[in-house]
């Protein structure tokens, strides 16, 4: 089953 | 001081209304070159992105960067305020407690003006990083509406799968499985057209729900753009023609 992942994962805070 | 006239008002009640569902309380950013706002659901799950140039203005001012925090919500009731085709002016001084928002249709000499209240917001601004899109699909706005729509009957979950050949959006459910598939599709009438640009296939999973809340922009643009990288976020792009583009980024579902 898959995980819904959250999108600050992806993106960082500078 | 901020002012801002925009002379095919309904445009920016197109924006509006794309963004209500998805964002609450956003920083717009003020600046001499335009205008921009990032923000997240409150799940964060997506981002918003959207950036306005001055020159798609028909007066635009700015003397400085400015920050106005605006409840989405209580903009989207404003903006009901304007007819289609009102011309809207916003307006802001320096430090100011609210934007001036003015309707304007010359023809019938009706005026609307109000002072929505800003907000003071904290929100984490988030640096997205440019990406390489190893697949990128251009496909008729309300074509992909539609699909979106009609898989999430089906399930709440689809699987985008990109190749040189085609795109395909595949479900599983209760119900049973299946796809659709798109390809490249370079038909007379533009509009009409799928355009395929894959340089690596992609293989990716989101939830439809998204998809939904962001096709609300397709009344911005006859085009949708999907961006995909493998365990990128999806990027559904709507270019406003003359002014600038709207982005929404969708964290795809990842296996644990």
């Amino acid at each position: 089953l898959k995980l819904q992942a959250d999108i600050r994962k992806f993106f960082f805070k500078p | 001081m901020f002012e801002a006239k925009l002379t095919e008002g309904l445009i920016l009640k197109k924006i509006v209304e794309s963004i209500k569902d998805i964002v609450t309380d956003v920083n717009i950013d003020i600046s001499p070159s335009g205008i921009s706002l990032q923000a997240m659901d409150s799940s964060h799950v997506a981002l918003v992105s959207l950036n306005l140039s001055m020159d798609g203005f028909e007066h635009y001012r700015a003397d400085t960067n400015m920050v106005l925090g605006v409840s989405i919500a209580n903009l989207a009731k404003v903006m009901k305020l304007a007819d289609n085709n009102d011309q809207i002016t916003l307006q802001a001084d320096q430090e100011a407690t609210h934007l001036k928002i003015i309707f304007e249709n010359p023809k019938t000499e009706r005026t609307t003006e109000f002072n929505l209240n800003l907000i003071t917001i904290d929100s984490e601004h988030l640096a997205i990083p440019e990406t390489e899109y190893s697949s990128v699909v251009t496909i008729n706005s309300g074509e992909f509406s539609k699909i979106c729509k009609e898989l999430f009957s089906l399930s709440e979950t689809v699987q985008i799968t990109t190749n040189t050949d085609y795109v395909q959006f595949s479900v599983e459910g209760e119900v049973g499985s299946g796809q659709v598939r798109l390809g490249h599709n370079d038909s007379e009438k533009k509009e009409d057209q799928t355009i395929l640009e894959v340089s690596e296939s992609v293989q990716q999973q989101f939830a439809i729900r998204y998809l939904n809340m962001f096709n609300k922009a397709s009344t911005l643009s006859s085009f949708t753009r999907l961006c995909l990288h493998q365990e990128q976020p999806l990027v559904v792009e709507f270019k406003i023609d003359n002014l600038g583009v709207l982005k929404y980024f969708l964290a795809p579902k990842i296996s644990d």
